[in-house]
């Protein structure tokens, strides 16, 4: 069949942080983030999945020795922007499935997260596209997550 | 320099799907996408940017064609495995750069959200990683928003 996937990542190298409850309009992820930008922090993933009642939470990964500066960085928006407050997770576990193919990767993302589930590893966070499936789970079980989808993914090896 | 933009897309044909306030425990993201996945439906993009107190928000996209049913199947697991409420935005304009060397793409990221900023397009849902930035945006403003990311990006086609 067409689908292969191209790779099973781990990276255990990351830190999240969410800026919960930030007003939902124009103009509030173009100042977050050159602010995160300006600080010098490198930003790998950003997602923001929803806004509920004019507000939104927008969770951003970054490398494990940033995530208290960049908390900093982001609580120095509080003011202009206004938000309800900024959380993190100082070490996650970021597991990524690259594939060639990957347009009915819909396939691909429910056996992701049924090899997780079969692990009893919870689900942090997701954001998939048509190139790559990433799954953030806790800094602690990244060698069981990738483990897991090794085996899910077995067949399947470009 | 090495950063290099592949394309820059823009997608008028998705609805997306908001599931609020589902348990943030093993299996559920599983469950979700196996029943969508069963209803015959194609899912695109899947977002879950954070939990709050044990529940989680996850967003995905489909066709708008398949937007109604997408929240039928949704709300067919309201029994087993619980949510505070299934919400919809039934045509949504998906704006997408995808590039060589997005390593750094953080830079790239900070340049779409202030492009759009600029045309007071609010932004919906941000899905980025290394390969392709994602940002969804009202389907009335799709033309729009490509045209300010055409214009902001000019420089950097490949
Ligand atoms: C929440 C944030 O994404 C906001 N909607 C913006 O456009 O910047
Ligand atoms: C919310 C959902 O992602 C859940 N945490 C799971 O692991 O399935």
């Amino acid at each position: 069949e067409d689908l292969l996937i191209d790779g099973i990542s781990l990276d255990e190298t990351q830190a999240t942080v969410t800026v919960c409850g930030v007003p939902d309009q124009p103009g509030v992820a173009d100042r977050v983030f050159n602010e995160v930008a300006d600080a010098g922090i490198f930003v790998d993933m950003i997602v923001q999945s929803f806004s509920r009642r004019d507000s939104a939470d927008i969770t951003f990964s970054v490398p494990r020795a940033d995530v208290e500066k960049s908390v900093a960085t982001v609580e120095r928006l509080r003011s202009t922007i206004g938000f309800e407050r900024v959380t993190h997770l100082p070490s996650v576990a970021k597991l990524s499935v690259a594939g060639i193919g990957l347009r009915s990767h819909g396939g691909i993302a429910v056996r992701v997260f049924k090899a997780l589930a079969d692990e009893d590893i919870n689900i942090a966070m997701i954001n998939t596209s048509e190139m790559q499936i990433n799954v953030v789970i806790d800094g602690e079980a990244g060698s069981r997550g990738l483990a897991a989808l090794q085996k899910q993914f077995g067949d399947m090896r470009a």
